[in-house]
């Protein structure tokens, strides 16, 4: 299915952002871990952390969006976002990771990486999703 | 009178995108 518009950059990838761990705990979210997040998805209900592998990065709709496709799960299910260069992703063993980690670092002073194919994101999926 | 002002906190789960794949079965 074709990608829907590029989701804008919400405030919580701000430095210094104060975020909220499924057990309560409280971290900036510069400091987050790939534990943060297994762990969070291991306690809550509703939600189970899966593996996205980047496996295409093509240019968007805009000169400031991509197209980013990612196999994910066992099942390696293809699912395409379009988002703006900036916006972050989780990489395993890694952190926070964008097309364009500069302008990341830029506008919300969080530190990056760049997001590569082969990259494999922290996502979500619901649990139960019939 | 200056009102305390509240720190946003964002719960874990909104930082990560949802890319729970459709079913297409």
């Amino acid at each position: 299915s074709p990608p829907s518009s590029p989701v804008a950059l919400p405030p919580f990838f701000m430095r210094g952002s104060i975020i909220q761990l499924a057990d309560g705990e409280l971290k900036r979210v510069e400091d987050l871990k790939t534990e943060d997040f297994i762990q969070s998805a291991e306690i809550s209900s509703e939600l189970k952390i899966d593996s996205s592998t980047v496996e295409r990065i093509d240019n968007g709709q805009s000169p400031n969006a991509v197209v980013i496709q990612f196999s994910v799960g066992e099942l390696k299910a293809q699912v395409c976002v379009e988002v703006l260069l900036e916006y972050p992703f989780f990489v395993f063993g890694q952190g926070w990771s964008s097309c364009c980690p500069d302008r990341t670092t830029q506008l919300f002073e969080l530190s990056c990486a760049k997001l590569c194919v082969g990259d494999v994101c922290v996502s979500l999926t619901l649990r139960g999703l019939r | 009178n200056v009102e305390p002002r509240s720190v946003p906190v964002f719960p874990w789960h909104s930082l990560v995108p949802f890319l729970a794949p459709t079913q297409s079965d």
